[in-house]
């Protein structure tokens, strides 16, 4: 799984994707 | 949207780093536009985001990026969108309501004239509606859909297997492959391929056309089959070997998985000079570069010097394999070499060579039977815990007298008596 995290716009996103 | 959607793979992580950096810098163009306001960028950008291309894959900002840019008529995204969200599988109500989200994007994303939406359109109403689906696709096909119209020559080239249908399919695959779409190549080569093992002809200059439109249009495996082809032709060093060269740059460009071949083409010169100068290390390393399976430089008879050198040089394991292909060599004094090597391999831990040499006496393969000294070697390897090789002297016993009885071990201890009567009583019971 790989697991990333992207602040975008003051808005964090978290994604894990196997 | 889904855990596992049917249209969205994990990011490569080894693609080349010149894609890479094409990837990045649209990423980075994708951004400003967005930033300034245009939706086309936004929408860009999350297709970026979605596939992770140039930037971190992460589906919940495509999805915001996305869902943003469809409501503002970007087709595009409204495609990107129902990629996301379309399942796998459609068995629970939850997937089911996911199908119908990715339908309603598709469906948007079709009307705004995204052609490949209305593919999947199609494809969604392949379950439900065969009529309307073929229609779709017809529809489709006529405005310059490739996919529906790939999917149309697939359904002719399946559902009628009459020559007349076959020979038209194919046709529809050579027109789409000649404007690029390497799908339609990678089929029509394939049939082009059948034909020509039928007729054993050499390779058609129809057949190399489609692979090189294929491979300029993104495949890796038709660059490679095509590469190998023109590398097989040329003569000289592979490194001179520029045509060819340009093709295996090409599929590894396309595909990682393809890129070894390159490195290994290049690395060689290098190789050949430093196991000549005597560094044993270089001499494995080119060794193994001959001996890798599907290469194009792949020869044992290449490979045969430098592994003997490397093991001759200390590289223990180049011992086994360096006698084994001594052993596919004619030469007089090639078995002497083999069992110098096996002895080196044995001697320096190798139990592989032990084995082999071992198996090698006892059978009488290779070199002359001599079970006295080849069987020494596998009660040893069998001694010192290899069990399969305890396996193999137990079935030898069976029918050579000469074999050893293999020292018995705790595997399988006989029953006490108690468990013996235990095991009765259920029964029994």
């Amino acid at each position: 799984c790989t697991s990333t995290a992207v602040t975008f716009r003051g808005t964090l996103y978290e994604d894990t994707i196997c | 949207f889904p855990t596992s959607s049917a249209l969205v793979e994990r990011a490569d992580p080894d693609e080349s780093p010149a894609r890479r950096e094409r990837e990045e810098a649209a990423a980075r163009a994708d951004r400003t536009a967005c930033d300034e306001g245009k939706s086309s960028g936004c929408a860009a950008l999350g297709l970026a985001y979605l596939t992770g291309a140039g930037v971190p894959q992460n589906r919940p900002l495509a999805e915001v990026l996305l869902r943003e840019a469809c409501d503002a008529d970007e087709g595009t995204a409204c495609m990107g969108l129902g990629q996301l969200y379309l399942p796998r599988v459609a068995f629970s109500e939850e997937d089911k309501a996911m199908l119908e989200q990715a339908g309603s994007a598709f469906d948007r994303g079709c009307r705004l004239g995204v052609l490949d939406a209305c593919e999947r359109v199609a494809a969604i109403l392949d379950g439900t509606d065969e009529v309307a689906a073929d229609a779709l696709r017809r529809d489709t096909c006529a405005k310059g859909g490739t996919a529906s119209c790939r999917r149309l020559a697939d359904d002719l080239s399946m559902r009628d297997e009459s020559a007349a249908a076959q020979t038209e399919a194919q046709r529809v695959f050579a027109r789409l492959c000649r404007s690029g779409d390497r799908e339609s190549c990678v089929s029509h080569a394939r049939w082009l391929t059948q034909q020509q093992e039928r007729d054993e002809d050499s390779r058609s200059p129809e057949l190399r056309e489609i692979q090189s439109l294929g491979c300029r249009a993104g495949d890796g495996y038709l660059c490679h089959d095509l590469a190998m082809a023109v590398f097989a032709e040329g003569s000289g060093p592979p490194e001179q070997r520029v045509e060819a060269l340009a093709l295996f740059d090409r599929a590894c460009d396309n595909e990682s998985d393809f890129c070894s071949i390159r490195t290994a083409i290049h690395a060689r010169p290098l190789l050949v000079q430093g196991c000549e100068a005597g560094r044993a290390q270089d001499c494995y390393a080119l060794g193994e570069l001959y001996q890798a399976p599907g290469s194009p430089l792949e020869s044992a008879a290449d490979a045969r010097a430098p592994m003997g050198k490397a093991c001759e040089g200390g590289i223990i394991e180049a011992c086994t394999i360096a006698a084994e292909l001594a052993l596919q060599d004619s030469a007089p004094d090639a078995a002497a070499r083999a069992e110098r090597w096996y002895r080196t391999g044995c001697a320096g831990g190798q139990a592989g060579s032990c084995i082999a040499f071992g198996r090698r006496l006892v059978d009488g393969d290779g070199f002359p039977r001599d079970p006295g000294q080849g069987y020494p070697l596998l009660a040893s390897a069998c001694a010192s815990g290899r069990t399969d090789i305890c396996d193999e002297l137990e079935t030898r016993t069976a029918t050579d007298p000469e074999a050893p009885v293999p020292v018995a071990d705790n595997s399988y201890l006989p029953d006490d008596p108690e468990a013996l009567e235990e095991r009765q009583r259920r029964i029994n019971e």
